[in-house]
């Protein structure tokens, strides 16, 4: 019965990630091995960046509005922000579809989702990567590395890090099965600073690490591993959203441009 | 929390809601 159970949470995880995700790694992979009609439009380069802009991203870029004469750099910052957010608004489903999370105290969700959506993000993110660049524009587009790294600073310090984490990551191969459970686990972490009923997160916690460790040695049978290595990972996403963190707020303090409130909200006061 | 929270609060208490730039 109890590994009936423990497939059942498996099964709804994995549901929960394919209905609110709008990219996962199944679909980006398809793109990046170039097996759909059409490839994504590359953009490796200022010219190429604003023709991006006029088909690929208009809307987000607001091509009539305010940030129509900002440099390159302020736009693309800009971008990152607004796939930031919608980003936030599909881990916030997912984790309510998650069984356990929407009876938690309303203040812990919050605690749970403002310290586990930027870890999540770049996990997830690894998936949209290759050592070459970054699908955008919901895979209708392919920012390069370099690119990106020839930005001016402290701008070009924004992405490499990920690329980085990234490529280590993607070398584990998991799927969007797992990493469905892996998103869940980052979510459902009873060691965030101010939660109060750690005890009721710790069980929802242990039961997810658990279904994610039965989860990969059937689905990975051949690396005995790969639990011990992505706990290892969650360690890394923390270091890697504390200097995200940090760089933005030096990006707040030193350049003319504005934050979204919901990210204003979840970096305040973070770490 | 709640309080210094509003768009996440809202997030969690609505069943979707578009968050515009």
């Amino acid at each position: 019965p109890q590994l009936a159970d423990q497939k059942t949470l498996a099964k709804q995880i994995y549901e929960a990630y394919l209905k609110n995700f709008n990219m996962n790694k199944a679909k980006a992979r398809t793109i990046l091995t170039g097996k759909t009609s059409t490839p994504p439009f590359v953009i490796h380069d200022m010219e190429t960046l604003q023709l991006a802009e006029q088909t690929l991203v208009a809307k987000m870029v607001g091509s009539a509005g305010a940030l129509k004469d900002r440099e390159a750099e302020v736009r693309i910052f800009h971008c990152c922000q607004c796939t930031s957010v919608e980003t936030v608004t599909e881990l916030t489903e997912f984790a309510k579809s998650v069984p356990g999370f929407s009876s938690l105290d309303l203040n812990d969700q919050v605690t749970l989702l403002k310290y586990g959506v930027y870890e999540a993000l770049f996990a997830m993110l690894a998936s949209s990567m290759n050592k070459d660049g970054l699908l955008v524009a919901y895979g209708s587009g392919f920012i390069t590395r370099e690119f990106l790294k020839s930005l001016r600073r402290p701008f070009s310090d924004m992405m490499e890090p990920k690329f980085q984490f990234a490529m280590k990551f993607n070398a584990l191969e998991l799927d969007d099965s797992d990493l469905a459970l892996f998103v869940a686990a980052i979510i459902c972490c009873g060691d965030r600073p101010g939660l109060v009923n750690v005890a009721h997160i710790e069980r929802m916690q242990e039961s997810i690490v658990q279904v994610l460790q039965h989860h990969l040695l059937a689905n990975h049978p051949d690396d005995t591993f790969l639990f011990p290595k992505l706990l290892q990972k969650l360690a890394d996403l923390r270091q890697l959203v504390t200097e995200h963190a940090q760089l933005v707020q030096e990006i707040k303090k030193t350049e003319d441009t504005s934050l979204h409130p919901l990210l204003q909200e979840i970096y305040r006061d973070m770490y | 929390l709640k309080e210094k929270h509003k768009i996440l609060h809202q997030l969690l208490q609505n069943s979707t809601s578009p968050v515009d730039l």
